[in-house]
């Protein structure tokens, strides 16, 4: 996945990403795609939770899944959540889980819970950071207001890292694909390095959700394991989707 | 310094509204009812979309068959990991139950479907 939080010249925040899943999970030799993420596309959903009638928070989902990978709730923040693969990873909390220790939360469930009942970016920010998880996860957060945006990296116990927003400093966006940012991404799968040369290239005073669809549109951002794009703005609450193809040629992953 | 890249290109410009060959639909939109009880909230969505549900089901089962061919993985999925529902908690467990009912997949197999993301992450 590649996630992207960023602020133009207004103090004005978007944030957008593509999912990309399906990994090793069959290929399609007649097709040149991996079988799962051509199957998950026809799946894909925007999800308007309501009560009384009103939009409470609003999602980009996989039909079937109650959890939450990318959300808004309007006029209070955006959240996506990136996978971080780990050898201390969820297979260890489903373990733990199964031997009866229940303090962790499943990722989905968290997120969702996130979206239904975090009052701010603050309250979004702290509960993303503290919760104790059962695998690891990046979540890449924006809010409404100037300097509002941030990717937590997560263990299963603990936070490692908070990355903001600091326009002061010259950083006006924050990039997450699956890599940590203190660590330099495997070499086969470098795809932060371009996305952030291209929001380079659109500066600040260009930016905006039409542009950043420019930056997760370049290759190998999108990529053969790109299911869908999603934009989102918070003052509004509008998230848009598209689902995505990579014709070749085309970075496997 | 960007790497060599065989599948990288100069970075992409007036691709919005999206269009072409890297554009392959919308996406609809349901609305999800959190004034129903949790087991009918995604009932509608779940009449809509279950061929398509499961169909990428049966795929990670065939892939979970190939690499397990006595089938041993998915009679696990379907008959033991659906006890973990009564282990998560409201309204999530009523919810992962209405979308088994609405759809007429296992209870197990929606299950695994909502934890994939745990597992895949090693």
């Amino acid at each position: 996945c590649t996630s992207i939080v960023a602020e133009d010249k207004t103090g004005k925040l978007y944030h957008a990403r593509n999912l990309d899943f399906g990994l090793f999970l069959g290929w399609d030799v007649k097709n040149n795609s991996w079988t799962v993420t051509r199957e998950l596309k026809p799946i894909v959903v925007n999800l308007d939770f309501q009560r009384n009638n009103k939009t409470v928070f609003k999602s980009t989902n996989f039909a079937g899944y109650i959890g939450m990978v990318s959300g808004v709730k309007p006029d209070t923040f955006t959240l996506t959540m990136n996978e971080r693969f780990s050898l201390d990873g969820g297979y260890i909390g489903i373990f733990e889980w199964f031997l009866g220790r229940r303090d962790g939360m499943w990722m989905g469930f968290l997120t969702r819970t996130v979206l239904e009942n975090a009052t701010s970016y603050q309250d979004a920010k702290e509960k993303l950071s503290k919760t104790r998880l059962l695998a690891p996860a990046y979540f890449i957060l924006g809010g409404k207001n100037s300097g509002e945006g941030c990717v937590i990296t997560r263990s299963r116990t603990a936070t490692l890292d908070i990355w903001d927003l600091d326009i002061k400093k010259g950083t006006w966006y924050v990039v997450e694909t699956n890599y940590d940012r203190w660590k330099p991404p495997l070499i086969l799968d470098n795809r932060r390095t371009p996305a952030m040369k291209c929001l380079n290239q659109t500066q600040q005073e260009n930016i905006s959700l039409p542009t950043i669809y420019d930056v997760l549109s370049t290759k190998p951002v999108l990529n053969k394991l790109t299911v869908c794009t999603t934009l989102m703005e918070v003052h509004n609450g509008n998230t848009e989707s598209y689902l995505r193809e990579c014709p070749d040629p085309c970075s496997p992953w | 310094v960007l790497a060599p890249d065989p599948y990288g290109e100069d970075c992409r410009s007036k691709t919005y509204p999206p269009s072409g060959p890297t554009f392959q639909g919308h996406v609809p939109t349901y609305v999800i009812n959190l004034d129903l009880p949790p087991s009918k909230r995604w009932d509608q969505l779940m009449h809509d979309k279950k061929t398509e549900l499961k169909t990428v089901i049966q795929n990670i089962k065939d892939i979970a068959n190939t690499f397990f061919p006595s089938g041993k993985v998915v009679d696990i999925v379907d008959h033991k990991i659906v006890h973990l529902i009564s282990s998560f908690p409201y309204p999530f467990n009523e919810e992962l139950q209405g979308i088994a009912n609405a759809s007429g997949i296992p209870l197990g197999e929606i299950v695994i479907f909502n934890i994939f993301y745990e597992i895949f992450t090693v």
